[in-house]
């Protein structure tokens, strides 16, 4: 399985597209971020596409990410 | 910080294999 491609992702539906890289983002959020990895992903997948593919391909953008979705998920939880 | 980022967003769901 190779990397995931602009041009893989544009033979498939929005909704697919998403899913694709779900599959990919998922199992490196967990390996930062284990017990919050299903939320920070769905919150990763809202982000554009070509920001996605970027941090698959980037594990110091990602991990930002990861870390930055980390804080608004905890200042979120601290309004509730 | 944190733009773009919603803390409400749909949580992701692995497909099972197969």
């Amino acid at each position: 399985q190779g990397p995931l491609t602009a041009t893989m992702l544009s033979s498939a539906s929005p909704e697919e597209q998403k899913e694709m890289l779900g599959e990919r983002l998922f199992p490196l959020v967990r390996s930062i971020q284990p017990t919050k990895a299903s939320k920070i992903t769905g919150m990763l997948l809202e982000l554009d596409n070509s920001e996605l593919l970027h941090m698959l391909e980037s594990p110091e953008s990602l991990r930002s990410m990861v870390d930055e979705a980390i804080g608004v998920l905890q200042a979120h939880q601290a309004e509730e | 910080k944190g733009a773009g980022l919603n803390p409400n967003a749909k949580v992701w769901q692995e497909i099972p294999q197969g």
